[in-house]
């Protein structure tokens, strides 16, 4: 076979600035492209190995540790402030391959791959013996829990009906016996109090999103649940493109005459903080 | 046989051997 230049890389420290700020761009992006769950951040470069690229720039080739925050993905918060999910709190790891290209300065993810999951039970154990442990989605304690939270919600609602997006976290909790829930969830075009078949409910083309706690607790002949949400500013409807290639403009939702106004916020809030209804 | 193409690590200070440092806890 022909003599082949031989292929160089540049080594670089784990730590290095510029090492950094790569892993830190392929972070951002994994939180750009969740499509739910919580967003992630930095917790360790595992290895790095800097390719040069032809005609210019160079593919700095990562692989990186994170965790979960307890910001959910949707959540407005910037990373900087969202808490890291603790031990204790039966905490998640990310384990993330990157190719991230540089190039006049400016960093571009190439390619992602990614998988996370949950630290063990044992180590759980470890650090908090009587703490919950992670419960599957579809526990059917989960389920029941989430959809006990949501009708109390709902039915304290003064505006829109939220309907379930996805079941983000669930444990269940030894004492006192109780499930604890998070969700997401997200505004319809009906009106809450006035719902007689949510399935004729529509999610309004301007996204409200909000994200739920909640816990359910056994008690003798019956349950008690509280539950919190907070709501999220909408998000603006992505244009949709005619034909023609032209921009169309907001389609208005039928439903919105039928709506109260959502809550004005005065300073902009990034989230309204709606319970705890118990 | 293609002949696998040499790997040839750049001469250059010798970077301190990674993982980096933990910036929360190690799961």
């Amino acid at each position: 076979a022909p003599h082949l230049p031989g292929l160089v890389y540049r080594e670089l420290n784990c730590d290095d600035p510029e090492t950094e700020q790569a892993a830190l761009v392929a972070v951002d992006y994994i939180n750009d492209h969740l499509l739910g769950g919580y967003k992630h951040t930095l917790n360790q470069i595992d290895k790095v190995k800097v390719w040069p690229r032809r005609p210019m720039g160079e593919v700095f080739e990562l692989e990186i540790d994170t965790l979960e925050t307890t910001c959910y993905v949707r959540d407005p918060t910037p990373l900087a402030n969202c808490t890291v999910r603790q031990l204790t709190e039966h905490a998640v790891e990310g384990d993330c391959d990157f190719q991230v290209l540089k190039q006049d300065g400016q960093f571009t993810v190439l390619f992602a791959k990614c998988h996370s999951s949950p630290d063990s039970a044992e180590d759980v154990r470890k650090v908090c013996p009587q703490c919950g442990l992670l419960a599957p989605m579809n526990d059917t304690k989960v389920v029941h829990a989430v959809d006990v939270a949501l009708t109390a919600f709902n039915t304290q609602s003064n505006g829109s009906y939220f309907q379930l997006v996805e079941i983000s976290r669930a444990q269940h909790v030894p004492l006192p016996p109780s499930t604890y829930v998070e969700f997401a969830v997200a505004a319809t075009d009906c009106v809450a109090k006035e719902v007689t078949d949510p399935a004729k409910c529509n999610l309004l083309a301007e996204k409200q999103y909000g994200f739920c706690k909640a816990t359910l607790t056994e008690k003798v002949g019956g349950e008690d649940v509280a539950v919190t949400c907070t709501l999220f500013q909408t998000q603006p409807v992505p244009p949709q493109l005619q034909p023609d290639g032209t921009e169309m403009s907001n389609p208005t939702s039928v439903a919105d005459s039928a709506l109260p106004p959502p809550p004005q916020a005065d300073p902009p809030v990034a989230a309204l903080v709606v319970g705890p209804v118990v | 046989n293609v002949a696998q193409p040499s790997i040839v690590v750049a001469a250059g200070p010798m970077a301190r051997p990674c993982p980096g440092r933990i910036r929360h806890f190690k799961i």
